[in-house]
This record gives C-alpha cells, structure tokens and sequence, in this order.
C-alpha cells in the first residue's frame, strides 16, 4: 500500500458516501444517471469475485464489501425507492449502455493476462470501469446545470483513477516486474474521460458559477 | 507471490 493507492481508494470511498449522502438524506437523484450506477454495480460484481477465494487484507475485503454494498444500494434507490425514483430524469438518461457490456465482455476475452473465469471477468471489469461513466457525462451535457453533490461526486470519481495512476507509478518504480498494461491503459482511457468535466469543474472554482 | 496469485488492488 502508498500513499497515492490509499489516497484513490479514500476518494473513491468519498464519492459513493457523497453520492449515498446526497441520495439518502435529501432523498434525490437528479441529475445522477441510474445507468452508470448499474455499470459500476456489474464492474463491482465482476470485479470482486475474487472477495471469497483470496483475501489480501481486512482492509481489501472491508473496502469490497462497502463498494458492492454501496453500488447496488444505490441502483435499489434509484430504481425502488419511491421518493427518490420520482427525481430520476428517466428521459434524459438514455445512454444505451449495454452497448458498452458487450464490446468490453469480447475484449476482455482476446485481450487478459490469463484466460481463466476469473481473470477474464475481472479484467472485463477493468474495461467496463473504463468507460462505466459515459452515461453519467451526457446526462451532464443534457441537464446542463447540476447541484454541488453530484459535481462532487463526479469529480472524486474522475479523481479516485487519477491517483490510481500515480500509484502505478510508484509501484512500476518500486517493485520489480510490477508491470500491468491493460490495467494502466484501461485507467487512463478512464481518466482522460474525465479531462472534459475536470475543465468545466475547475474553471467553475475559478469563476464561483455552478458547474454548467 | 501474492501479486501473482491474485489482484491486491481494489
């Protein structure tokens, strides 16, 4: 563990407790698209497999269990709690994306590091991730104004990969033969999704406007 | 070894 991994899994924790506040106390999820929420949900399931065969540490099972419990709670909200399913932008939130499924089930099965089941799924996770967040980015483009919480939670989620970046970094020149490609470039197709958002996300900071 | 084996990232 450094600082940078521990740095991205704490952001990445602050952007499903931003997203659970936002969605559990003022019972809303305008301008949050249920369709990335249902990609991260299959990234975790299919990412995490692994949470039953090989424990690394308390504190990896700790954090698998709070992301799939975070991800599918908030898939139930979006889709069953009536209160807030009311302030679900159905209309707008259109993405078709189990177009994304597929493409990134077929990669992952010519392109992994093993071809066993769960090396497959885990690595189809990776490219799921990947590209999970577009639905949420053109439901941005569509509501054009979006409240804090969910500018917070995009860009800690932009963010939390970011530092994952650095991390793999860090590890390339601290470990030897720590070399993952198709983890790293799956990051930072990922991340450089987000250099669109973090543009108009900053210069909102600099010009104290919402961000449009 | 335990990198091998499985993934110690989240």
């Amino acid at each position: 563990m450094n600082i940078f991994r521990l740095a991205g899994d704490m952001t990445h924790l602050a952007s499903v407790l931003v997203l659970l506040l936002k969605i559990h106390t003022i019972k809303s999820c305008a301008g949050v698209s249920l369709r990335t929420q249902e990609l991260y949900a299959i990234v975790f399931a299919t990412r995490y497999l692994d949470i039953f065969t090989s424990f690394v540490s308390v504190y990896n099972t700790f954090m698998k269990l709070v992301f799939l419990g975070s991800s599918f709670s908030i898939v139930w909200y979006m889709r069953y709690h009536k209160a807030v399913h009311r302030t679900y932008d159905r209309e707008q939130d259109t993405f078709r994306h189990w177009f994304l499924v597929l493409p990134c089930l077929v990669l992952a099965l010519l392109i992994h590091e093993k071809f066993t089941f769960l090396e497959v799924l885990w690595t189809f996770s990776l490219y799921l991730e990947a590209v999970a967040i577009l639905p949420q980015l053109v439901l941005l483009q569509r509501t054009r104004n979006i409240d804090n919480l969910t500018g917070q939670y995009i860009f800690l989620l932009g963010g939390y990969r970011g530092l994952y970046i650095l991390n793999w970094i860090y590890r390339y020149f601290t470990e030897p033969h720590f070399v993952h490609w198709i983890t790293w470039i799956a990051g930072l197709v990922q991340t450089l999704l987000y250099a669109d958002f973090f543009y108009y996300y900053f210069l909102r900071f600099i010009g104290g406007r919402g961000v449009e | 070894a335990k990198e091998e084996e499985g993934h110690d990232e989240l």
